[in-house]
C-alpha cells in the first residue's frame, strides 16, 4: 500500500544542508502493522510526515497504491488523505478552539458523514480510548495523555485504509498504552486498516508484524 | 525540601468544577529521587505545577524548604523559582525564537552568570544529553526527542536544588533515555540536587529511591 524508492529529505540550515533522510527503501503491504524504531533525531517523523503527505522528499519517489504522489495536483493529494489517510502527530497538534468532540468529529465532518452517525461514531471512539467523560473539555483542560487519546481517536474515527501513528504511545501508562495498542491491532485485524508506527515502545513493537530500524537517516 | 499538606485543586469547568487533585499528603527530603506514578489523568503534571509554584492550589499547604509557598509574594516566589528550582514541561515549553543554545542560557542570564562561564556550561550540558552538533538549531528544527532533551539541559544547566520533570523520557529511545536518567543520578548523588518525577516510564521507577502512586487526585 506504500512503496518508498531512494527517498531523500534534507534540510537547509545556516549555509549548509542537513541530510535528513539519506535514501530510504520500504514497501509496506496492505494489513501490516508496521514498527519504524530507532534513536531520537533518526528520521522516523521525517520519514512518516513525507508518506502521510505532509511533507515533500527533496529527491526520491513515493507511491499510495500504486499513484506516484509527488506527481499529483494539490487538491488530488488533499483528496488522498482526508479519504484514505489517518494521523496521530508526535505533538498531538489538536485544534485548540475546538473540544475533544468536535476535533475528533472534523475528519467525518471532511467526509461528509451524516450528523447523527457522526455522533455516534465519535462518542464510540472516544469511549473506546477512555475519554467518554472528557468530550466537552478543550485541549488546554486536558492532561498531555488525555490530548494524545484524542488524536489517536480522529486518526481512527474515519477507519481510514493507512493509519500513519508518531509516538501514540509515549504519554500513557502502561495499563492505557495497551488498551490504545489492543484498539488499533483490533482495527487492522477487523477492518483490515494498516499501520505504520514511529516507535520507542516495546509493546508496540512486540506486537508489530515488522520492525524496521532506522538510524541516521537510513534504514539500517 | 518540599512538604504538600491536604492540598487541593479544582478546575472550573463549565458550570461544575472538576477536582483535580482531592486532598494530597506528601513529604519530600533534600536529596530524594523521587518517581509520581499513575494513569493518564491522574493528576501528576497538576501536583507538579503547583510544587513548582507554576499554579496555586485551591486549598492546603505546600512548604519550600520551611517558607509556605502560598504565603510569598510574587516577586519573592519569582526568585526562589529562579535561584532553586528547574522544571522540565511534559511539552517542553521552549522559547520558539531561541537557539537550543540560548534556550538553555537563559537561566544562566537570570542567574547573573557572566558570559565565559554561561558558554562552558550551556556547551557541557548540551553534549551531555547528546546535543553538541545541535546548538544552533532552532526548536522547529529539532524533532521531539531532541526539544525534549533541550528542556532538560535548560532544567539542569543552573544546578538547582529541586528538579521538577514532568514525563523527561518519553519520547526517547531506550538508550539515549538511560543516559539522561544516568545524568540525573549522577547530579543527585555528587551535588545532592533533589528530584520528583511524574513519569510513565518503569526506568526511573527502577531507579527512584522511593515511587509514590497516583490515581484520581489521591495518593493511592
Ligand atoms: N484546565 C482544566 N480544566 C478542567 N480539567 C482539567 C484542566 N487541566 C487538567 N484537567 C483535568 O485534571 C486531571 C488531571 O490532569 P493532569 O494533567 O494533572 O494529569 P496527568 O496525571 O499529568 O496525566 P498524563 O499522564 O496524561 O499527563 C485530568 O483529568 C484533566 O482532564
Ligand atoms: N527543519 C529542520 N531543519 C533542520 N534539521 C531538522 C529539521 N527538522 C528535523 N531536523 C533534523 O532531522 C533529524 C531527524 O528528525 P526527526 O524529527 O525525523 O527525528 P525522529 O527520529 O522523529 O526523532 P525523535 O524520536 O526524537 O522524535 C534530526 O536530527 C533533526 O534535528
Ligand atoms: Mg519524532
Ligand atoms: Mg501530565
Amino acid at each position: 500500500v506504500v512503496t518508498v524508492s531512494d527517498l531523500k529529505k534534507s534540510y537547509p540550515l545556516g549555509e549548509v544542508n542537513f541530510q535528513a533522510l539519506n535514501g530510504i527503501d520500504l514497501e509496506v503491504a496492505a494489513g501490516e502493522f508496521l514498527a519504524l524504531a530507532g534513536p531520537s533525531g533518526s528520521g522516523k517523523t521525517t520519514l512518516l510526515n513525507i508518506i502521510g503527505c505532509l511533507d515533500s522528499p527533496t529527491e526520491g519517489e513515493i507511491l499510495l497504491g500504486k499513484e506516484p504522489v509527488n506527481r499529483l495536483n494539490p487538491d488530488k493529494l488533499a483528496d488522498i488523505r482526508k479519504a484514505k489517510l489517518g494521523f496521530v502527530f508526535q505533538s498531538y497538534n489538536l485544534i485548540p478552539v475546538l473540544t475533544a468532540f468536535e476535533n475528533v468529529e472534523y475528519p467525518l465532518i471532511l467526509n461528509k458523514v451524516n450528523p447523527v452517525e457522526r455522533r455516534e461514531r465519535v462518542q464510540q471512539i472516544l469511549k473506546e480510548v477512555g475519554l467518554a467523560d472528557k468530550m466537552n473539555n478543550f485541549p488546554n483542560q486536558l492532561s498531555g495523555g488525555q490530548q494524545q487519546r484524542v488524536s489517536i481517536a480522529r486518526a481512527l474515527v474515519n477507519q481510514p485504509m493507512l493509519v500513519l501513528a508518531d509516538e501514540p504511545t509515549a504519554n500513557l501508562d502502561s495499563h492505557t498504552g495497551q488498551e490504545i495498542i489492543s484498539l488499533m491491532q483490533q482495527l487492522n485485524r477487523e477492518k483490515g486498516v494498516t499501520f505504520i508506527f514511529a516507535t520507542h515502545d516495546q509493546r508496540i513493537m512486540d506486537h508489530a508484524s515488522r520492525v524496521v530500524q532506522i538510524r541516521d537517516g537510513q534504514i539500517a
